[in-house]
C-alpha cells in the first residue's frame, strides 16, 4: 500500500467522522442527502461480498467492516432516531436515486471483469459510488446555505477521491500488471463531480466566508 | 501476488 491510497482511506474515514459528529453533536442531518447515504450503504454492502471469500490484509478486513457498520448507522440514525430524523430535509432530498440504482446494475451487467455473482456486485458498487454522491450535491444546491460540517463532510469525500487517483497513477508507474480501468474511469467521473463543489468551497476558504452554492 | 481478479482496494 502507497501513502496515496492509505491518505485517501484516511480522508474517506475522516468524511465518515465529520458526519457522525455533525449528527450527534448537533442532533441533527440538516443539509445531508438519506438517498446518498442509502446509496452509500449499498455500495459498501455490494463490495464487500467479498469479506467471507478473499483476506487481503488485517488492515483491509477491519476498514471494510467500519465502513460497513458506520454507513448503515447513518442510515437508521437518519430514518429511525426521533430527534435526527425531524431535521431531515426530505422535501428538498428529492432526487431520484432508484434511477442510478437501476442504471448501476445494469451497467455492471454489461461491464464487469468476469460474469460472476461477486464481480457483478463489484462493479455495481464501483459504478454506484461514482454517482452516489450526486442526490447531496442538489440537496446542498437547493439549501444554499451549506453549514461547516457539512461542508467539510464533502470536502473530505472529494480529497478521498482525489488521493485515490493519485493512488492510481502511482501504481501504473511502480507495479508491472496494474490494470483496472473499471475503477479508474468511474473514479475520474466521480471526483469530477466533485470540481464544482471543490471550486466554490476553495473560494469561500480564500475569502473567508459561508460556504454557498449558486442556486 | 494476488490474482488479477481480487480487488484489494477498499
Amino acid at each position: 500500500m502507497n501513502i496515496f491510497r492509505f491518505a485517501g482511506d484516511m480522508m474517506h474515514l475522516t468524511s465518515i467522522l465529520v458526519l457522525l459528529l455533525k449528527i450527534y453533536a448537533t442532533k441533527s442531518c440538516s443539509g445531508i442527502s438519506l438517498k446518498t447515504q442509502e446509496l452509500y450503504a449499498l455500495v459498501f454492502l455490494a463490495r464487500y461480498l467479498d469479506l467471507f471469500t478473499d483476506f487481503i490484509s488485517v488492515y483491509n478486513t477491519i476498514m471494510k467492516l467500519v465502513f460497513i457498520v458506520s454507513s448503515t448507522a447513518i442510515v437508521w440514525c437518519m430514518k429511525r432516531d426521533r430527534v435526527v430524523r425531524r431535521s431531515y430535509d426530505k422535501q428538498l432530498d428529492t432526487f431520484r436515486h432508484y434511477f442510478l440504482l437501476a442504471a448501476s446494475f445494469a451497467l455492471a451487467l454489461l461491464v464487469n471483469e468476469k460474469f460472476t455473482f461477486q464481480e457483478i456486485f463489484w462493479a455495481f458498487s464501483i459504478y454506484l459510488e461514482a454517482v452516489a454522491i450526486l442526490p447531496q450535491l442538489v440537496l446542498l444546491q437547493r439549501s444554499g446555505n451549506v453549514d461547516n460540517l457539512t461542508g467539510q463532510y464533502v470536502f473530505f469525500l472529494g480529497a478521498y477521491r482525489a488521493f485515490y487517483i493519485l493512488n492510481w497513477i502511482y501504481r501504473y508507474f511502480t507495479e508491472t500488471h496494474f490494470s483496472r480501468w473499471i475503477a479508474c474511469i468511474s473514479g475520474l467521473v466521480q471526483t469530477a463531480l466533485y470540481a464544482d463543489f471543490f471550486y466554490y468551497y476553495y473560494i469561500s476558504w480564500k475569502n473567508n466566508t459561508k460556504l454557498k452554492l449558486p442556486a | 501476488p494476488l490474482e488479477q481478479h481480487m480487488h484489494d482496494e477498499l
